[in-house]
């Protein structure tokens, strides 16, 4: 390897500029690219990079083409020259708009390692002559299960030193539990346009998760978050999970996935999970977190369990027909979730549908996925009357994630959630 | 094959633009040959390409696959 310099710090600030062309990348996928390229460097040394979307940042990417008002270095056209990068501490980081840029196919150009290579640059390295590193000149195309090459790692450590695993984290590894890891194969990324959830969550800070397969990413007013890989925000986590639940009242987040059940409050998981499940089946549908009885209601085929994480369940007369208490929806949902705007949803399929305060299903639905919630727009829009507007709306009249509308609602759930409990750490009975 | 000059000179830019070649401070740019094979020399070492100072098929090749716009520092008297 080759050192051209070094930054002072350790923590460093972001922006992305500006896009590739949509056409060839959708700006998710690109986005997600290019923040998985920082995540390779800050594995293997004590770096954090963190995001700003607004004013200076000390990493700066950008997209131009062969004329730049603000890079002496144009760019050559498809081919040729990929993309160049300032050495420290200047931070410029430029691809060539006119690449075929993609990610997870051996067509075109992979943005996500180049940008791994450009960021190598920002850091301080310089070409290495390992022509399968990293860090090498040329693009060694496109390779599913790329990797830093031993010279990369030994570059930046030598610039930055090694990571430290923080000494805790190794502490409840040791604690969890020694059923042997079913190695994961990452599924191939989702479309978000075109798949079926395995489940929904409004999370901890309003935050509403998608889940499909290894991936997850978060859905807001202005659009999609980032698809990361469960594990990488919920380590130990698997992919494809069954369901999905967050609890204001014990801030506890619940996964589900066969018989087993995980427990974290926020990215952090807690000590002994996972564990199993005994007294609810395997295998469940969906999960929601009810906030007018701050109960969390499981769901499996055409049954369902309430179930009071604090309390000491009674779960013999369970499974109770879903129909009984949510009128109107699927049996089998593939995912559910109580929302910011008091209204509980079921997801099934392409399609969701809305409850009202009675749990009843709404006039107007099942509606359309894709169309109201991932932002796709070139499907075409749903059949029943949306109140005329073109404004997505996953609520039908007033699509506003971040709930400016529905204050009352919500202060009126926070009034409920108010309580004075403090989560103690209670036997979970499900699975003692 | 013999090559034509716009070929030679396609190389020429590539190991000047690349560090393999370095740009003499004043003057034109004409480079003696031993220069030239010198930075050929260097550039197919760092290639793993064979070593033989030629503008051969393979070289050529491997010029014109995609890459980064940073100069190389393979060549000790350039990065010297």
């Amino acid at each position: 390897y080759r050192l051209l310099g070094r930054w002072r710090k350790k923590h460093l600030t972001f922006r992305i500029l500006n896009m590739p062309s949509p056409s060839t990348l959708p700006p998710h996928t690109a986005r997600a690219a290019l923040l998985q390229a920082f995540q390779y460097w800050s594995n293997v040394a004590p770096l954090t990079f963190r995001e700003v979307q607004a004013g200076w940042a000390d990493i700066r990417l950008s997209f131009h083409g062969r004329q730049s008002p603000y890079c002496s270095n144009t760019f050559d056209g498809p081919g040729r020259v990929l993309a160049h990068a300032d050495i420290p501490e200047l931070g410029s980081v430029h691809f060539d708009e006119d690449e075929l840029w993609t990610e997870g196919t051996y067509r075109g150009v992979n943005l996500r390692i180049i940008a791994a290579h450009e960021l190598g640059h920002a850091l301080g390295l310089g070409h290495s002559r390992y022509t399968q590193a990293l860090m090498a000149p040329v693009y060694a195309g496109y390779r599913p299960h790329f990797k830093l090459h031993r010279d990369d790692v030994a570059g930046i450590q030598a610039l930055y030193g090694k990571k430290i695993p923080e000494i805790e984290d190794e502490e409840e590894e040791m604690e969890l539990p020694t059923t042997p890891q079913v190695p994961r194969e990452p599924s191939p990324m989702p479309d978000p346009c075109s798949v079926e959830l395995d489940a929904m969550m409004l999370g901890p800070r309003g935050k509403t998760y998608a889940f499909k397969g290894s991936y997850v990413w978060t859905v807001t007013d202005s659009g999609l978050g980032p698809l990361f890989q469960v594990s990488a925000l919920w380590e130990g986590l698997p992919g494809n999970l069954d369901a999905a639940v967050y609890s204001p009242r014990t801030q506890w987040i619940h996964f589900f996935k066969g018989d087993k059940v995980w427990r974290y409050i926020n990215f952090k998981i807690l000590p002994g999970f996972p564990k199993k499940l005994n007294r609810i089946e395997p295998n469940l549908d969906a999960a929601l977190y009810w906030p007018v009885n701050q109960k969390v209601f499981l769901f499996k085929g055409s049954g369902y369990w309430q179930w009071d994480e604090l309390a000491r369940n009674d779960f013999s007369h369970y499974p109770k027909p879903i129909k009984q208490l949510f009128t109107g929806v699927p049996d089998q949902p593939s995912a559910a979730m109580s929302w910011q705007d008091g209204h509980v949803y079921f997801f099934k399929g392409k399609q969701y549908w809305r409850l009202n305060r009675q749990l009843r299903v709404e006039k107007g639905y099942p509606r359309d996925v894709a169309h109201n919630w991932m932002h796709c727009y070139s499907q075409t829009p749903d059949t029943a009357p949306s109140g005329g507007d073109t404004t997505p709306s996953a609520t039908g009249t007033d699509y506003s994630p971040t709930g400016t509308t529905l204050d009352t609602t919500s202060s009126a759930i926070d009034s409920t959630l108010n309580t004075d409990h403090s989560p103690r750490d209670t036997i979970l009975d499900m699975t003692s | 094959r013999a090559l034509g000059p716009a070929e030679k000179e396609a190389a020429v830019d590539y190991l000047l633009q690349y560090g393999y070649l370095q740009k003499p401070l004043e003057g034109p740019y004409d480079f003696r040959p031993e220069d030239i094979t010198e930075a050929l020399r260097a550039f197919q070492e760092a290639s793993e390409l064979p070593v033989s100072g030629q503008l051969d098929g393979a070289t050529r090749a491997r010029m014109r696959q995609p890459r980064c716009g940073l100069e190389d520092p393979f060549n000790q008297k350039t990065l010297k």
